[in-house]
């Protein structure tokens, strides 16, 4: 899991994720 | 080829031109300065907190969220191995994982589980990883992942992972 | 002009929306209890326009955020004045009620699963209002969905410029294609209130509306995107602002507007559209006079089904 410091009381986590033979960066943003 | 960009279009003419005409407004809108800020990204949560301060906040914050976990084995007291119930309509945690609800039909496995590490990155400085550690069925039913083929198993899709991370930072930054 | 139109159309049924995907790239997602206000920050904060939003109670995607929700938001602020806290307090999943209160369309459905063959995918996106659509598949071990990108009419056209050679072939002048809009151009001047160029936008289901001059020469274009400034600068509250005026929020390095004349061929239209990032073609004369538009949809329409 990646995340980023919470800005402006939004969370902001990532994944890197294999889809086939292609890299996905799935961000999520949500408020805290 | 005729193709070209209209002068006027460009920001810098057509604020000359509005000032041109004397519009109070071209001197008090500015142009939208969007900062790209770049994202800065690291892995889990970072803690100073004493580590087994840090580990306790964890068990409170999984607890509070319902969740349930492996009873963590004496040589490795950093890792929880954590398990909560991830069903369509709300993900809570599950309170009776064992129980054997024969009556849900469930082939969809609504347990995820996660790993939560705790990583020392220097003196004082602690790092909580967390890793999606694939899904159960409540029902206890093996899944049928094993005649899926290399593609097939990479998707799987990681925003319930994301969100009950979210959920769990949340518990952990409100209770902090 | 068919031996181009055949390639393109035989390479857009050999590649898959997958075959479009860089190796690596991102997708922002957000959660629908975030607030508009947020989403709009971190879409102008990552230079996007749009973004698939997921609802964690149903554990799906709710549909793609596009800048027809924020055109919604004005349009509803500007029928109830009072509301001016709206952008500062609803949230991304309160939007589908917005829409139902103004009256305005519902958000587009449309998806398509990553494997199937760009054609459908291109055609497929005609049908959406906002030239975009989610490729969505489904993970296999809990049948949950994954959006795992979002495809563009802008992508798609500029996949075909940079990868088909055959465009070159096209070497009709567009005024002989019946591809560019003519008749009843909805356009204003710089003095028009935006709130009326808004209420074009979303009446005549357009994304730009072009502003000429009192001799019909072109000057300027209003784009749905310049609704995000309009927000983020918070000055939409001031009712009488002339769309002259909100152009002024555009950011420094907007590249300018694109015009081309009747006599230019698809060959060079999609050879600017190769090199730079341009969303539509205002067509003039040689005094700039305003002739029609040729949007990116009447484009890809065109290599689809045309000829």
């Amino acid at each position: 899991l990646a995340t980023s410091s919470i800005k402006h009381n939004t969370l902001c986590v990532a994944s890197i994720v294999r889809y086939k033979s292609k890299y996905v960066t799935q961000i999520l943003y949500a408020p805290l | 080829s005729t193709i070209s960009i209209l002068p006027t279009s460009l920001p810098q003419i057509h604020r000359a031109n509005m000032l041109a005409q004397g519009l109070p407004a071209a001197s008090k809108i500015s142009s939208l300065v969007t900062k790209k800020s770049k994202t800065k990204w690291h892995f889990g949560i970072r803690s100073r907190s004493y580590p087994l301060d840090v580990m306790g906040e964890i068990y409170i914050a999984l607890k509070n969220l319902g969740a349930e976990w492996a009873r963590p084995s004496e040589q490795d007291l950093w890792t929880i191995r954590v398990r909560w119930k991830y069903n369509m309509n709300t993900p809570d945690f599950d309170q009776n994982a064992n129980s054997n609800n024969s009556n849900t039909t469930t082939t969809i496995p609504d347990l995820m589980k996660m790993v939560i590490q705790l990583f020392q990155i220097e003196a004082n400085n602690y790092l909580v990883d967390f890793k999606f550690d694939g899904w159960e069925s409540s029902t206890g039913k093996p899944i049928n992942n094993l005649n899926m083929s290399e593609d097939e198993m990479c998707t799987f899709s990681a925003y319930p992972f994301l969100h009950l991370s979210t959920r769990l930072i949340m518990e952990l930054a409100v209770n902090s | 002009q068919n031996v181009g139109l055949a390639a393109i159309r035989r390479m857009l049924g050999s590649k898959t929306s997958y075959d479009m995907l860089p190796v690596s790239f991102k997708l922002v997602v957000f959660d629908t209890t975030l607030s508009v206000k947020r989403a709009l920050n971190l879409l102008l904060q990552h230079n996007i326009v749009s973004a698939p939003l997921w609802d964690a109670k149903t554990s799906k995607f709710a549909g793609l955020l596009t800048t027809g929700d924020f055109i919604n938001i004005i349009k509803y602020y500007f029928s109830n004045p009072d509301r001016l806290e709206i952008v500062d307090t609803m949230t991304l999943g309160g939007l589908e009620e917005l829409e139902r209160t103004i009256g305005a369309p519902s958000m587009d459905t449309i998806s398509i699963h990553p494997s199937k063959p760009l054609f459908d995918a291109c055609l497929k996106m005609l049908e959406s209002r906002s030239g975009r659509i989610p490729l969505i598949d489904q993970d296999e071990g809990t049948n949950r969905e994954i959006v795992v990108s979002v495809l563009t009419q802008y992508r798609i056209l500029k996949f075909i410029a940079l990868n088909c050679r055959e465009t070159h072939l096209l070497q009709i002048p567009i005024s002989e294609l019946g591809i560019i809009s003519t008749d009843n151009i909805h356009s204003c001047q710089m003095t028009t209130p935006v709130i009326d160029v808004i209420d074009c936008l979303t009446q005549e289901k357009l994304s730009s509306i072009p502003i000429v001059d009192e001799n019909g020469v072109l000057i300027n274009v209003y784009e749905a995107v310049d609704v995000l400034g309009l927000i983020k600068g918070g000055i939409y509250n001031d009712l009488s602002l002339s769309v002259g005026e909100t152009l002024l929020r555009r950011s420094e390095n907007f590249e300018g507007v694109c015009t081309c004349t009747p006599n230019d061929k698809l060959s060079n239209i999609m050879n600017t559209v190769r090199r730079a990032s341009v969303h539509r073609f205002f067509v003039v004369d040689d005094n700039y006079k305003l002739l029609g538009v040729l949007s990116l949809s009447d484009i890809l329409k065109y290599l689809l089904l045309g000829g």
